[in-house]
Formats: structure tokens, sequence, C-alpha cells
């Protein structure tokens, strides 16, 4: 029974625990990232019982970016899935500034209310924008891809999530503390934070670019996207 | 659920941008597998915002196009692989690649199909060199034609550089030296290789990781 109880890894808050000691190897110390994107995170407490680690992740651009996004072809799509594709297809991939997500939630098999809750996800993050004079005019279209992960068939607390979102906002940054916060922010089963970064050049060019990568998942991973 | 934000100061137009991500996804995040659930919340965003100045990468034609292409490639599956390691109640991470099939799609879907069986999972957990579990699952492989038992080969490749284990080679089974098998099953990486024929053929290379005690536990307390 000790060593069973031993072994249970139950449905945590992301950040919950240390890192694994044989994971720690995975998890960066440094980074070099890309230009004019910064990251953050903020604690809403998605889950009541989530009461100390963030579980609200945003990285935004300093400027409108291209955007690109591959989705589940899961028949039963969650509401962020829906209202992300929506998104980008409308704006043609085009004038997108950032990225919202939370953990502890998936905002799935949630009806319409559901979409209504990703919608406002994304508006209130193109509202910090707008206020700080960074855009200049209310877009029809939101400028935010919104992402959830978590729990299936509960509806987000969503007045916590959307008084956060300004909170996140305010502490964007681009140090490697950032980037590594806001990628366990995402996190829910997860052992440790999956951070990248990397530089590289192009033919006929002498300029470094960089990539980051964030990504999250340790169950109910087959992935079939398009 | 499967969640991917990639940022990229490069300057990419967004039609170039969708068509970078789509090839880079189907042999990165949709070459994984951990228990053969697909999500209803998985996605993966890439983003460019072009500060880092420069040309703009406009479409296939463009000069840094197929690097572009390679770079992504190679880091979405570096980051789909974190999350291979990290599966729930995971001990291995397994690579299985499946050569010398028809084509891609059919090498893909037989390395899909073994990464997805419980039976080849826990032997893995289990230590075992179990190619008859490996073999089943290639030919049970849905709409795959191209796989003919006689012409099979499934061997086991050690991560130290060491020379492979073969387990069976043109549907005959070898004589397998147990205490090497055991060594290889000993390390938290393995390489399964498939050989589909002798015949030059397309490759595809798939990631998963084995099915322990601790899976069945965590999602056993899980609650929605």
């Amino acid at each position: 029974v000790t060593a069973s109880s031993q072994q249970i890894r139950h449905y945590a808050a992301p950040g919950e625990g240390t890192v694994p000691a044989a994971k720690q190897k995975y998890v960066p110390t440094t980074g070099i990232y890309p230009k004019g994107f910064l990251a953050s995170s903020a604690h809403v407490g998605v889950k009541p019982s989530n009461t100390r680690f963030d579980d609200l992740c945003l990285i935004a651009s300093s400027v409108p970016c291209s955007a690109a996004a591959v989705f589940t072809k899961n028949k039963f799509q969650a509401a962020p899935v829906t209202v992300s594709r929506e998104i980008i297809k409308s704006r043609n991939g085009a004038g997108i500034r950032a990225v919202v997500v939370n953990s502890g939630c998936a905002n799935a098999v949630t009806g319409a209310g559901g979409v209504e809750d990703a919608k406002a996800m994304g508006k209130e993050t193109d509202r910090c924008f707008e206020e700080d004079g960074t855009e200049s005019q209310t877009q029809d279209q939101s400028q935010t891809v919104v992402m959830s992960t978590g729990v299936i068939g509960q509806r987000l607390p969503l007045k916590k999530i959307l008084h956060k979102i300004p909170t996140a906002y305010d502490t964007l940054g681009d140090t490697h503390a950032h980037w590594l916060r806001a990628a366990r922010a995402i996190c829910t089963t997860d052992t440790f934070p999956k951070l990248l970064s990397r530089p590289f050049t192009l033919p006929n060019s002498s300029t470094q670019y960089s990539l980051v990568g964030m990504t999250k998942g340790a169950g109910m991973i087959h992935p079939n996207m398009a | 659920t499967l969640l991917g934000i990639l940022c990229t100061d490069a300057p990419i137009a967004p039609a170039a941008l969708q068509s970078l991500l789509n090839s880079a996804i189907d042999k990165s995040f949709n070459s994984i597998s951990i228990d053969g659930d697909t999500s209803t919340n998985d996605t993966v965003a890439l983003l460019a915002n072009g500060v880092g100045g420069g040309p703009q990468i406009t479409g296939p034609e463009s000069a840094g196009y197929a690097e572009m292409q390679t770079v992504l490639t190679d880091f979405a599956a570096d980051l789909a692989k974190l999350v291979v390691r990290d599966g729930e109640g995971a001990t291995k991470f397994v690579t299985i690649r499946v050569t010398n099939a028809a084509d891609y799609a059919d090498a893909k879907k037989v390395a899909s199909t073994i990464a997805r069986s419980p039976l080849v999972k826990t032997a893995l957990y289990g230590k075992d060199a179990n190619w008859g579990r490996i073999l089943c699952a290639t030919g049970y492989a849905e709409g795959v034609e191209s796989v003919v038992p006689t012409e099979t080969s499934v061997s086991f490749m050690p991560t130290d550089g060491s020379p492979e284990l073969k387990l069976l080679v043109g549907g005959e089974p070898e004589a397998v030296d147990e205490k090497r098998a055991a060594e290889i099953l000993e390390h938290e990486d393995l390489e399964i290789v498939v050989k589909l024929s002798e015949t030059k053929g397309e490759e595809a290379v798939y990631y998963t990781c084995d099915f322990s005690h601790e899976y069945v536990t965590i999602n056993g307390d899980y609650r929605t």
C-alpha cells in the first residue's frame, strides 16, 4: 500500500511539486529567445484546490504577427479550438498579437456558453493592448489565440480568469524566467515544464533568428491535428 | 491534452507559415503517442513577428523556405519528444522506425499501430524483447497492403552505438541473446526498427513510451 500510494500522481496544479531528479536535465537554465516576444503567467486558481501556482499563461508580440495553427480532429472539439480556428481563419493568419492559455479546465463540452467564455478570454487580452495604445482601434475579430487544458465538461471560472488577464499583461517580460514560468503555467499532470529555444540563420542573410517553443502534455496524448 | 506555442522573429507570411507548420507537425506532434487517446483540445500555434528583419518568406519558392522547414520540423520534433518523455507513468522513451515501406503513409500507419499497442507497451515496461507483439501490431495496421510477413524484419537498436539486436529476419525468428536483450532494455531509451522489405522504400519515425502500473494509478485517481 505504501509503495502504491507513493506512485500516485494526482491531477496536479501546474508547477505543484518539484521536478523529478531524472527529468531536471530536460528543463533549460537559459535560452535565446526571439526578439519582440514576451511571456508571463499569473495565478487564477482555476481549480479551487490550486491556491498557489500560476495557471494562466500569456504570450504576446510587440507587433502584430503572422499566425498558423493546427487543431485536434476529435469531433468533440473544445470551445477554444473552435474559437481560435475561427480567429486565425477570419484574419487570414495575420494581425495576431497574443496567445492566452489557462490550465486546470479544458473548457471542453461546455456548449455555447463555453464558446462565449473562450471569446471573452481573447477579448479581454485584446483590451489590454488597446488600453496601452499599442492597438489603435478595436477589431471585429479578436487578435488573441485562446487555449485551455484540464478537466473536460466544466465551465471556466471566467470572472476569475478575466480578472487576472491584465495582471498577466502587466507582468510580461522577455527573460528566461518569464518564459519558464509561462511554460510551467500551462502544465497539468506534467512533471516538468517543456521549454526549448534555438537560434538559427537562413541563407542569404547574416541575421540570427530564434525560435522558442513551449508545450505541455502527459496523458490523453495521441495527437491527430490538422 | 497536447498544447504547443511556438514563436519566431523570422519574417514569414501567413500562408507560408501555415504550410511550414503543417509539414512540421506531421513529423513531430502528429508522430507521438503516449496512451492512444486523442484529446478534445490539442492545439499547436506558431507565431512569426518578423522583428528579426530580412526578406519575408512568402511561399515554398522563397529563399530560406526549405531551410526554415528543416529548422522548424527538427525543433517541433524535439518539443514533441519532451512530451513523450513526460508520459504519465512512463519509464521508457521508445523510438519506432519503420523502414522500406511502399510509401510514407504506410510506414507511419505501422509505426502508429505499434506505438498504440498496450501489449507492446507493457512488454517494454517489463523489459521483455517480445517481438511477437510488435509483429502482431504490424500485421493489423489498418489499410497497409505492403506488409508482407516473409519480408518483415524486427530489431532493437541500442542507443549506445552497439550493433542492432536482430529479433526477426525475413519473417523468421532469430535465436535471441536474452542477456543482451535485457541489457538493451535496461536503458531508458530504446529504438525498435521494423523493416518491411529488403527493397529500398520510405521511412517513418514515431515516438512513444511504455505503459506502467502508474499510468493506471494516475488515471484511476483522476476525476472530472
